[in-house]
């Protein structure tokens, strides 16, 4: 199933969901 | 999931065109196909079997161009140029759109630099508006530009086909996913445990603390 | 007095045959309409106020008719007449409109559009004609000061079926989905506007400039993190100094959040969140795409 893997590969590209100095000293 | 459901229609229109010729007569739907501005994926495309039998006769180069707007960058365009028909411009365009998608399959961050260079663009506005017109309003990333650290923040990008061996990678990585969570919901788990415990001592000692209070208020008295 | 009423109207409609409508309001609104020596009926006062305020606004003059609206005002709410209520709601609508106050005079068309009645009176109420209060309703919208406040309407209408077989439709979606607008897609809409809603306003800019750049401007807020002044100037198509003026003047009336760094010739947008609620947001979108996956797999029998 071309389409859900495709979704899944999006999917996968979701996580970190924030990478930035701002957000990594909100998160501590 | 929008940019699937878009093409969904599109790539069965494709399909069903494509089963109906062979050889020669699959040289302009793969044109129309590479072309279009809302179709981002071409897997089943060349899974149709009239398209599998291009592969070894004199009209491979379609299927070539098919295989490379499946998984290819404009890089690698670019190192096959003599062996594939010159790109037209509307497949241009589809092809460092792609490029993008695949970019942003490794980072997240992508540097101004990097992206310039891969997409062959020679100017910090000409490669914003790039990315505005033709990827973020087209839907197949979602992002902020920030100037001062010369990068695309990618917060969502399209899938593009999977490249061959690229499952066990996906596989990995939810695997991944899966034992960090549980491991988290564990944690949790026992956090909670002793948040609870806590507050059991915590209410037993100030109760203890309570009854001493008063017997020593008693015995004063 | 009522000779004097008699000659007035016939003057007055002589006046309106040859299109001299300040002439014809002028000579209507010589009519002693609070006089204590015969009574007024109220609906008389009423559809006097309005027919002078309409003869202003064809010839553009939105202050003599903004009084004679004023004092039909106090009248209209007592008022069963539904023609008059119309017209009253008609030409209050066109008032603001002239007078720049785009987002009320909006909100107005966009009532007058959704009219059931096909006929109030002796007056017929065409679809034409609600398609043209609601095509007002939309480019007053546009023309309004971005922020919340348009955003919210925006909204509205575009949601609106109706608004998507205007031929303005498809700058509303543009605006809608806070797209940066084009210099061929702006010129096509200015193709649409009446006079006072192109004018030229003491900086120079006109009407629709502003609101064009303020929408931009907005635009860029979504899709940069920060973006220097001289890049914003060639974005928007204007100095990077006027681009950073109208920025702080948007900043300084909540119309758009960010921070201007005049040293370094930057400004900083600020998401409408903090960076933890925007975490928590993006996290959000994930489980629903999951979710979307599951429920495709589900559909196909995975």
């Amino acid at each position: 199933e071309n389409s859900l893997l495709r979704q899944v590969s999006s999917l996968l590209r979701r996580l970190p969901a924030i990478e930035s100095e701002r957000f990594q000293d909100d998160f501590l | 999931m929008d940019i699937e459901q878009k093409q969904a229609e599109i790539i069965d229109q494709f399909v069903k065109r494509a089963s109906t010729c062979k050889g020669e007569a699959l040289a302009p739907i793969v044109l129309e196909a590479t072309s279009n501005p809302s179709l981002f994926a071409f897997s089943e495309i060349l899974a149709v079997p009239s398209v599998a039998e291009l592969d070894g006769t004199s009209n491979s180069v379609y299927l070539d161009v098919l295989r490379l707007f499946a998984h290819g960058t404009w890089a690698d365009y670019k190192c096959i140029t003599g062996r594939i028909p010159e790109l037209v411009p509307d497949q241009v365009l589809k092809l460092k759109q792609l490029t993008v998608l695949t970019l942003a399959e490794t980072n997240k961050v992508l540097p101004y630099d990097s992206l310039m260079q891969e997409l062959d663009v020679t100017n910090v506005r000409e490669l914003e508006d790039f990315l505005i017109n033709e990827c973020m309003y087209a839907g197949i990333v979602r992002g902020k530009l920030d100037q001062l650290k010369r990068c695309f923040e990618v917060q969502f990008a399209a899938g593009r086909d999977l490249r061959p061996g690229q499952l066990g990678n996906m596989m990995l990585t939810l695997s991944n996913w899966l034992n960090t969570s549980e491991n988290l919901l564990v944690s949790i788990q026992e956090k909670i445990k002793w948040a609870d415990k806590m507050g059991e001592f915590e209410k037993k000692h100030r109760k203890e603390v309570e009854e001493r209070v008063e017997e020593v208020k008693k015995s004063l008295s | 007095e009522e000779q004097a009423l008699i000659i007035r109207e016939k003057l007055a409609d002589l006046y309106e045959s040859e299109q001299q409508w300040s002439k014809a309001a002028q000579m209507l609104s010589g009519i002693d309409l609070d006089s204590g020596m015969r009574a007024v009926d109220d609906n008389f006062k009423l559809s006097k106020c309005i027919q002078i305020a309409r003869l202003y606004l064809e010839d553009d003059d939105a202050v003599n008719a903004e009084a004679f609206i004023n004092k039909a005002s106090f009248l209209v709410s007592n008022s069963q007449n539904e023609v008059l209520n119309l017209q009253y709601k008609v030409c209050y609508a066109r008032i603001l409109d002239m007078k720049r106050k785009f987002l009320e005079a909006a909100l107005r068309y966009y009532d007058i559009s959704q009219i059931e009645k096909r006929q109030i009176g002796d007056e017929e109420i065409d679809e034409n004609a609600l398609e043209q209060a609601l095509s007002a309703a939309v480019t007053c919208t546009i023309l309004a000061g971005a922020g919340p406040q348009r955003s919210r309407v925006l909204a509205t209408l575009y949601k609106d079926e109706r608004c998507s077989k205007l031929k303005i439709y498809p700058i509303l979606q543009k605006v809608y989905l806070e797209r940066i607008l084009r210099k061929p897609e702006i010129d096509a809409f200015a193709e649409e506007l009446r006079p006072h809603q192109k004018a030229s306003l003491p900086d120079k800019f006109t009407v629709l400039d502003r609101a064009m750049i303020e929408h931009n401007l907005l635009s860029a807020s979504k899709l940069y993190t920060n973006i220097r002044f001289d890049e914003l100037g060639t974005l928007l198509g204007i100095d990077p100094q006027k681009a950073e003026k109208i920025a702080s003047k948007m900043i300084y009336e909540d119309r758009m959040r960010g921070s201007i760094d005049q040293v370094e010739a930057v400004i900083h947008f600020e998401d409408d969140t903090e960076e933890l609620q925007q975490w928590d947001h993006q996290i959000s979108g994930l489980c629903q795409a999951l979710n979307d996956i599951l429920d495709g797999m589900a559909k196909k029998g995975l």
